[in-house]
Order: C-alpha cells, then structure tokens, then sequence
C-alpha cells in the first residue's frame, strides 16, 4: 500500500487536510477579490452607489469550510448519479474519490462542482475498464459532450494522474475470509452474509468521509466492521493476535505475521480503529438551503454583472 | 524536458527522444494523441499512466514524470534504447543460453511484479521487453494492461499479440488470469532459443492451427471443460509433440529448460505454471548462470 | 517485502458466490483459480 499512488499523493494527517483546504480556498479567494475589485473599477461609471454595495454584500467569496460543505453535498450527488447508471460498487467509489480528491486541488471558485460532476463518472469508468462512449454516456446523464471532455484534462491533472485506487471492499471481502477462518465454527455465515452486505453500503458512505485520507483501505474496514458488529469484530481481533491463549497480556507487541517481521500491536489498531469509526460516523451533511446560498455567492463572485 | 528527435509514431502516440535538462538524464517523451480520440483521453492513454504509476520495479519500464502541454498528454520515460525483438532478428548478433536465462529471468522478474501487483500486462512480446543502456530487460507498453477481473467480470479475449496469445484466448475465453501472460513469456522464450518466431500464425483462425500442430490439441482430459468452448468443435486434432520431437526442435534446450518451457506452455491455464514457479524452477538454478546483463553485448 | 502477511486456509472458508464460479465450465475452461481470487483479496486485506 505505501507504494501505491494512494499513498503516496493521498494521504494526510487532519492538519495537513486542513492547511491544504484552507490554502486552495485562500488563493482562489485573493484572486476572486482580486477580480472582484478590478470589476467595480472598470465599471465606476456605470455603477451607482447602490449597486457597490450590492455587490459588496452578494459577492462574497465563501470559506474554506463552506466550500466543504457545497463538496460534500455534491459528492453525494456523484454517488446517487453513478448509483443510478446501474454502474459498479468499485466505479462508483472511484466516482466519488475522484471528485473529492479534485477539490483538494482546486476551489469551487474556480471549478463549479455542477459541472465536474459527469466529468469524474466518465473518467472513473474508463480507468476502471467500464468504458461508455460519450454519446452513450452524455445519453444516459443528459450531460453536454463538451463540457464532460473539456474537463477531463484538468482532473487528470489535478488527481497527478494517479488513477489506481485501493477501496475497502476488497479487504471487506479478504476479513470475511479471514473471520471465518479465525472464528470457525464459531459464526453463522448467514449472518455473516448479511453483515457483509450492510458493511459494503457503509463503506461506500465512509468514502464521503476524510477517513479516506487518514487511514488505509484495510483500517476502513475494519472500522466499518467494528460498527456494524463490534462484538464479533472485537472477538477476531483478540484471537487474531493472541489465539485461544487470552490470558497472555493484550498490550505487549503482538506480531500478527509468522516471521515476526512485522509487530502490529492490537491496542494501537483497536485505538485506531474506533478513531476512524468516530470519522465515518460523523458523516458529513449540507442542508440544500445552505447549499443554495453557498452555491449563489459563488454564482455572483463569478458573475457580478448579473448583480 | 526537451524533445530532440522523433522515433516512432503510434495510433495513439509520437515517441521522442529527449533529456530532461536538469540532470542531462535521456528520457524518452510519448506524446499522447488526443485529437483521434472522440471519446476524450485514449484508453491505452489511461492504461499506461493508472499502472506505471503504481509499479517502481527494475525490471519494468519507470515512469519519469507526466505533464500536460498544449493540449497533449506526455509520459516522461525512461530512455530504452534497444528491445528483444530487434536482438533476436539482428543475426549479426549472437548470444549464448547464459545471456537467454539472464533475459528470461529479468523479464519474470518484472512480470511476477505485475502479477504480485495483480496486474495484467496482457501484451507480453520480444518488442515489448526494451532494454536498459545497462542490459535490463524492462517490460514495457502497458496500454492493454489492467487490474486482475473481480470474480463475476467479463473480459475480453481480443488481447495479447496473435503470436503470443495464450489458447484460452484464442477460445474466447472471458475469465482468463495471469496465465495468459505467461504463456506469452513461454513463446518469446521458444523463439529466443530458435531465432525466430515459434508460432507464427497469419490470422486469427490459423494461430490456433499453428499453436495446436506444434503442441496438441487440448482434450477435456488435459484441460478440463475445454470442450466447451464454441471454437473447440471445429478443431484438427493434432498429437503433442513426444518429448524426444521437443529436443530435436530445440536443440540447445537442457532438460530443465524444455521443462520450464513446457510448464510455461502447459494448455490447461489452471495448471500453467505461474511466475513464481517460473522464477523458482531448476532451469535457473543449473549451469549455466545467467550472464550479468552488463556484459551482454 | 515477499512475506505474505496471510495465511491461506481455502478448506476454512465459506464463499457461495465464489464457489459457485468454480463449478462453472466457461469458468473453469478459462483457466479461473479460486486461491487467486482469494490471495488478491487477503493481500488487500493485510496490506
């Protein structure tokens, strides 16, 4: 995993998230002021009092936290339309990791999230080998042809071409293998099967979650896991590490592979695990109210003249 | 990156020679057509650039660097000067089955990283295995590349150079493995040892005439439920080769060496050895050593 | 690092849809291996 793009370009502790946020926020700011200004000088003339002050109170750049909230209530959006093409669990996670990491590089003042949202289907499609010609897809989303491709560069760019993506569903179904060989005899695989279905939706939710920057596929997982059964999660983790002697002490480095090449202590994993649930649990929501008048802030800083 | 001279042009791709100016490195730059495409970014565009970036192997081809100008895709490579094809062909060129073994191993290498990587390259031939001013082999061209298929996907058997296409492919087959790409590294080992192609097939139809002649015809015996694909009924049912018709065609083959080309070569893809016991099979433990790419000339 | 991080115990494990796959003939004629599909599975699960 840590030779992998996801890693390597991916991955955050919260305050590097944070400063980066806040940076593509600042400089897209600067300049949407910038602009701004520049406006009402070349229009003095035209521009009564009134209408200063209009704009003064309109066009007001959003933050960095409300930028959050617009991408968070389109990245839902990317989830619903991608759902709704019938297109694969996998696709439509890269859908939606594709478009959140877009607005690590970029603001929603320069990049309206309306217009990548198609844009990130169409690519997450082709790089997952689930090619739709334009015109079938521009068909089936009602999208302009045009604007899909137009930004098809920019996010190429923006993701530092890193198309490969490791989601949890993989190690979802490597842990329910693992679980069963672990605890055998001890689950029912019905309920296993249920547990599995309801563990692949909450993934897909934690994907909307800054989990994916703090934490590696597997570490989901097992998240998601320990919500949806914490009992039966915790039992696997506990044998996993110290077999069916419990009395040996739970803090000391455990190894988990053969060779002790590799010390995973279980309290630090279960540490972190309960953090990252903490995460996905908070799951982000933006009120479509707020959203409108982020959305048209954005609108007017872009457009004054319509002001 | 500076551009100085072009050396080669593909449906999706001009390749140029150039050094990148801060280090005087050579590097290799393939602009990536993006007006033949209506679809936007060219598949294979995608292909190279998703699964380069994910493998940093000595033994495959490194992905320098990748940016955009003028509207063009351009993959910063590194510069391979020569590839297997041109060394087999160039009979003013001799090697010997030491500096065979050391080609064969450097090329598992880079395809067992693949495969560890659950990566399928998926177009394995002798022009796609460059080689390194220094002697690596380097596998190269993943424009038909992907990610080992999720259980119930379906993929296409159009891949893979005829010559080097495994039988499964040639069936039709649409839940193939990694195999395929080691039966491809099976036919570029034969046509090392032969200097010239091993199955030469002028179209499709006539690639399984030529593979199926020069090794038996698969039986569901051998290769189970093989009868069921649609192209099977119509076969020539051909004898495999007896082992002693083996060593007359390869000559200079040892007895591990026609047994790692069999194994690399078995029918049945369940049975095909994969790279692991390609890598760890006796014919790279017994003599000759491979040679030290460096000294190839 | 080669080690795997895993052990593979096919007999131990329970996987209908997989199964099923294994029993099927344009599956098996194309060469499908369950322990392949389980070793990329518990890679991604032990990376």
């Amino acid at each position: 995993f840590r030779h992998s793009s996801q890693y390597r370009f991916w991955s955050f502790t919260p305050e590097q998230l944070e400063q980066k946020r806040i940076r593509v926020n600042a400089q897209a700011v600067q300049s949407i002021e910038e602009d701004l200004r520049n406006f009402v000088a070349d229009n003095k003339t035209d521009l009564n009092e009134e209408e200063i002050k209009t704009i003064e109170m309109k066009a007001v750049p959003v933050t960095a936290e409300e930028e959050l909230k617009l991408i968070n209530l389109y990245a839902k959006k990317v989830q619903m339309i991608a759902q709704r093409l019938n297109l694969p669990t996998e696709i439509v996670a890269t859908s939606i990791t594709f478009f959140r990491r877009f607005y690590l590089e970029n603001s929603v003042h320069k990049f309206e999230p309306k217009a990548i949202v198609l844009t990130t289907i169409f690519l997450a499609c082709k790089s997952d080998n689930y090619f739709i010609g334009i015109d079938s897809f521009c068909e089936k989303t009602r999208g302009s042809k045009e604007q899909i491709l137009k930004y098809e560069f920019p996010l190429l760019e923006s993701l530092k071409f890193s198309l490969f993506n490791h989601h949890p569903y993989r190690p979802l179904h490597g842990f329910f293998l693992d679980i069963q060989a672990v605890l055998h005899g001890k689950v029912d695989l019905n309920y296993m099967g249920h547990i599995y279905d309801r563990c692949k939706k909450r993934i897909t939710e934690a994907l909307l979650t800054d989990a994916v920057y703090f934490y590696s596929p597997p570490q989901i997982t097992l998240s998601v896991l320990m919500i949806e059964d914490e009992a039966l999660t915790t039992r696997y983790l506990e044998l996993k590490f110290h077999g069916n002697n419990p009395d040996s002490s739970a803090d000391a480095e455990e190894t988990i592979s053969q060779d002790n090449s590799v010390n995973i202590s279980l309290e630090k994993l279960v540490t972190l695990i309960r953090d990252c649930k903490r995460i996905i649990e908070e799951s982000p929501s933006t009120s479509v109210d707020e959203a409108k008048s982020i959305a048209a802030r954005l609108y007017f800083c872009q457009n004054p003249k319509d002001l | 990156y500076t551009k100085e001279k072009k050396v080669g042009e593909g449906t999706y791709a001009v390749v140029y020679l150039g050094t990148k100016q801060s280090t005087g490195r050579k590097i290799a730059v393939k602009e990536i057509k993006t007006s033949e495409f209506k679809d936007g970014l060219d598949m294979s565009a995608i292909r190279e650039v998703k699964y380069l970036q994910e493998i940093q192997h000595e033994n495959v081809i490194e992905l320098v660097d990748i940016f955009l100008a003028y509207d063009n895709l351009n993959l910063v490579l590194e510069f391979l000067p020569s590839d297997l094809e041109k060394v087999i062909k160039d009979k003013s060129i001799l090697f010997t089955p030491a500096d065979i073994k050391s080609w064969m191993l450097m090329t598992l290498r880079g395809v067992h990283h693949c495969h560890r990587n659950f990566i399928l390259h998926r177009d394995l031939k002798p022009n796609n295995l460059l080689i390194s001013p220094d002697g690596q082999i380097k596998v190269a061209d993943f424009g038909l590349a992907r990610t080992f298929p999720s259980a119930q996907e379906i993929l296409t058997s159009n891949v893979v150079t005829r010559w080097y296409r495994a039988p499964e492919l040639l069936f039709g087959a649409k839940h193939y493995t990694s195999a395929v790409d080691i039966w491809s590294t099976g036919v570029i080992f034969a046509e090392l040892m032969l200097r010239i192609p091993y199955l030469p097939g002028q179209t499709d139809v006539d690639q399984i005439e030529v593979t199926f002649r020069a090794l038996g015809t698969p039986t569901d015996k051998d290769w189970p439920d093989v009868s069921f694909f649609p192209a099977y009924n119509k076969l020539q049912i051909y004898p495999p080769p007896s082992r002693e018709e083996l060593r007359r065609r390869f000559i200079a083959a040892s007895e591990n060496a026609l047994n790692f080309m069999c194994g690399m070569l078995t029918m049945n893809p369940q049975k095909r050895w994969n790279a692991v016991q390609c890598l760890e099979s006796d014919y790279f433990k017994e003599a000759p050593a491979p040679s030290d790419p460096s000294t190839i000339q | 690092d080669v080690s795997k991080r895993y052990t593979l115990e096919q007999s131990l494990y329970s996987d209908p849809f997989i199964k099923d796959l294994q029993e099927r003939k344009d599956f098996i004629a194309s060469g499908f291996r369950v322990d392949y599909v389980y070793e990329r599975m518990l890679t991604e699960a032990f990376m």
